[in-house]
């Protein structure tokens, strides 16, 4: 239903946030 | 810096869609950069998230009536499930080569595939939610048309007992989706015609009223009061046109921004 699919679609959303950080916090270094 | 239309797809892609930009940009500054981590990790995370997203997006568009959705849903599951795949082919490039370019190239397309993904498919859910609500309107739209055929006062007391509940489903509906809209002139606007259209009730309901009065006692003022019925559904009617037109817009006006 909606409100699931908005919740699996905020934790994708932060595990990206994380991933990306990851990369971005290498990068900057 | 990407702008979306609802408050909800906007608190679930904003922050990341900041943080891709600027990883696209740190990258661009620094092409042959430094040995990356091991992102196996945060990439099995994420995997495991789309895996449920996409699951969950399966299920509701095979549970659908809504055909444009059931056609869309899975185009957007698609793309975020490849997007899935490049991260994890960067993550396994990276493992063998912590300095290899393919691999950051597939880590950005990646990351930019999910959140393109991730729109398109929120973006799909959303203009369906709203199809739903165009219904309503456009129901009670052709509900109004009925006001002209009530020529008794038993034919009143029907007609309105048929458009309450659209009406009221109605107004909570655009009232749900116009707290949830991020731009404020589209706010505006949405809130001024149902606004229009909840006090024009009772002065159709009036209207008719007057109308089938001075018809059944056969006084003058028959084409006046028809004419008065006539505009109030009119202007009814027009306001649940501009429903429509705003429920459907979604480009963002910087200038009536708030």
């Amino acid at each position: 239903d909606a409100a699931e699919m908005v919740k699996q679609a905020k934790i994708l959303a932060m595990a990206t946030s994380q991933l990306v950080n990851g990369i971005k916090g290498e990068a900057e270094t | 810096m990407p702008v979306f239309h609802t408050k909800t797809i906007e608190s679930i892609l904003e922050p990341v869609a900041l943080q891709v930009s600027q990883l696209v940009i740190l990258h661009e500054e620094a092409e042959d950069g430094n040995a990356m981590p091991d992102l196996y990790r945060p990439v099995q995370a994420v995997c495991a998230a789309v895996n449920n997203l996409v699951k969950v997006g399966r299920e509701t568009a095979e549970t659908s009536a809504d055909k444009v959705l059931k056609q869309e849903m899975p185009l957007a599951l698609n793309r975020v499930e490849e997007a899935s795949g490049l991260l994890v082919d960067a993550s396994g490039l990276l493992r063998d080569d912590p300095f290899s370019v393919p691999a950051r190239k597939k880590l950005i397309d990646g990351a930019r595939g999910i959140l393109s993904g991730t729109s398109a498919l929120l973006l799909a859910f959303d203009e369906a939610e709203v199809r739903k609500i165009l219904r309503v309107c456009k129901s009670v739209l052709e509900y109004l048309a009925i006001a002209e055929v009530v020529e008794s006062m038993e034919d009143l007391v029907t007609f309105v007992k048929n458009l309450t509940p659209g009406m009221t489903t109605m107004s909570k509906m655009i009232d749900q989706r116009e707290k949830e809209l991020t731009h404020q002139v589209h706010r505006e606007k949405l809130v001024y015609s149902i606004n229009s259209v909840k006090n024009l009730t009772p002065v159709l309901i009036s209207g008719i009223k007057i109308f089938v009065t001075t018809k059944q006692t056969g006084g003058r003022g028959v084409g006046e009061s028809q004419e008065n019925r006539n505009y109030v559904v009119t202007k009814m009617s027009q306001e649940i046109h501009e429903i429509i037109r705003v429920l459907q817009l979604t480009t963002y006006d910087e200038e009536g921004w708030d």
